[in-house]
Formats: structure tokens, sequence, C-alpha cells
């Protein structure tokens, strides 16, 4: 589903914040 | 028998997407979809955020939205 999408998206995102 | 995964999330896969053009992690995620890898969607982020870390690519904004970009 696109809601789950956009959570994977959000936890990738967050992952990769304190690396940028 | 569990028929084998038609996409794989490697390294090698992301660096060639990212090649081609630049992509936000919505647009890499739908590429690696766990339906196609066989991964769980925890497993797709840890994999995708340490190819990511590991590749470094450039970023840049496109309509507001931070896409991911390697040059060759």
């Amino acid at each position: 589903s696109s809601s789950e999408a956009d959570e994977m998206a959000a936890a990738l995102e967050a992952e990769l914040n304190d690396f940028m | 028998t569990p028929s084998s995964s038609d996409v794989q999330l490697t390294e090698e896969a992301v660096r060639r997407y990212l090649i081609r053009k630049p992509m936000t992690t919505k647009d890499l995620l739908k590429k690696f979809q766990t339906k196609r890898t066989g991964l769980s969607s925890e497993q797709t982020v840890n994999v995708l955020a340490q190819i990511l870390k590991k590749l470094n690519p450039e970023r840049k904004n496109i309509n507001d939205k931070m896409h991911f970009y390697l040059t060759e």
C-alpha cells in the first residue's frame, strides 16, 4: 500500500539523516 | 517450492538506477518492492540505507523533493 511505502521512505530517510 | 525473487537489492542495482536518473527514497523503494525481492520492509530499509551510505550519492532538490544521483 502507499502508506506502507510512505512509512518505509520515512524510516529510510531517518536512517540516512544521521549520515547526511 | 518458493519462487526465486526476480529483483535483487544490491549495490550494483542501486548504482545503475542512480546513474540513469535522480531518484527519491520512495522511487528507490518502488524499484525494490518487498514482494519482488522477498525481503521484509525492515530488511529493505536497512539494506538500502547501508548501500546509500556506501555509494554516498550526490543530492539535489527537484520539485522540492530530495533526489539522489550518481555520475559515472
